[in-house]
């Protein structure tokens, strides 16, 4: 006992010499992409920012487990920075794994400001370019907003989809119910938070078309 | 599963930590901050080959039968994993989306001769 090591696995095994460590770590990078179904790693151009991160990872269940074949995806709206009020700009967000996956559950998570009018009426439209690059639009969902904070809009997953790009715009229609606000200062006040860490983001679930999922349907 | 001692020969699951830092991932891949990437490998003695809850498996079912009738079996057997688990991954995809997904068979938990 007194030779030997208190704690047998503290020995653990000898590092790796670099030639070999370098070998595990390359096995490791094409063991994870190969999961992942990448070909390579993804280059990260913009990435969401922090406190948006975070707040966001809160609304993903951290301890569920994903069932296989599936994935839980979170998207951060882009909104155009010459938008004088979201309710009349476009939220677009950038989903490429929509051509590949089935989605079947969708919410549209949006922060009111604690300046809410009253009650807000809010409609989200689909916005789409049909052929010849006409301009195309669905009514989504309507809610009518009372309290100010974090609001989870579900969206029929069905009525979701993205363009031929991977790419969905959805256009906001808010108006306040009681004009109050509107008479006194003329302006609607600017009821919904697009600010950084407020950002509006899609809460998604998906999961992988089976192959010849199209044709069943069709037939 | 044996437990592997650092310098044991026999057949059992070597533990292999990869902090995705070191793979300079940590930009892309949020959580978790590595993981393990388990092997198999030692040697696999006849008397360890394909004993049952070592290698279950219907590979190790033949293999005991041929055995059972054959002092000598002709063919080895070799060490591999018994029981794998998914690791679940919360990763930036190229439009900084946020993905959560769990990737099968991705972490060796035992290893037995087959």
């Amino acid at each position: 006992q007194a030779t030997g090591s208190a704690c047998p696995s503290c020995e653990g095994p000898a590092p790796a010499l670099p030639a070999e460590r370098a070998v595990v770590l390359e096995l490791a990078k094409q063991q994870i992409l190969k999961g992942l179904h990448l070909t390579s790693r993804p280059r990260i151009t913009h990435p969401p920012p922090q406190a948006a991160l975070t707040r966001a990872l809160q609304r993903l269940q951290p301890e569920t487990m994903v069932p296989r074949k599936e994935q839980e995806v979170i998207s951060f709206a882009t909104i155009p920075d010459s938008s004088t009020s979201i309710c009349s700009s476009m939220l677009t967000f950038y989903l490429s794994t929509l051509q590949s996956h089935h989605l079947y559950y969708a919410r549209l998570w949006l922060h009111v400001l604690p300046t809410l009018p009253g009650t807000l009426h809010l409609k989200i439209f689909q916005w789409g370019t049909r052929r010849r690059h006409r301009e195309s639009h669905g009514l989504l969902v309507e809610h009518h907003i009372t309290t100010p904070g974090w609001h989870a809009l579900i969206l029929p997953s069905g009525g979701l989809r993205g363009e031929e790009s991977g790419i969905v715009k959805l256009r906001l229609d808010c108006k306040p119910l009681e004009d109050n606000n509107t008479a006194a200062t003329g302006q609607p006040r600017q009821p919904l938070d697009t600010t950084e860490h407020h950002r509006p983001f899609l809460e998604l679930k998906i999961r992988a078309n089976e192959p010849g999922a199209g044709r069943t349907k069709r037939r | 599963t044996p437990t592997c001692e650092p310098k044991t020969p026999l057949c059992c699951r070597r533990n292999y930590y990869v902090d995705f830092q070191e793979l300079g991932w940590r930009d892309w891949i949020l959580q978790p901050e590595g993981y393990q990437l388990n092997y198999c490998s030692g040697q696999c003695p006849p008397h360890l080959a394909g004993s049952p809850g070592i290698a279950a498996s219907f590979h190790s079912a033949v293999f005991n039968l041929l055995k059972a009738n054959n002092p000598w079996p002709a063919g080895t057997s070799c060490c591999v994993p018994t029981a794998r688990r998914p690791l679940s991954l919360l990763y930036l995809d190229k439009n900084s989306n946020v993905i959560k997904t769990d990737v099968p068979d991705m972490v060796v938990e035992a290893c037995g001769c087959s």
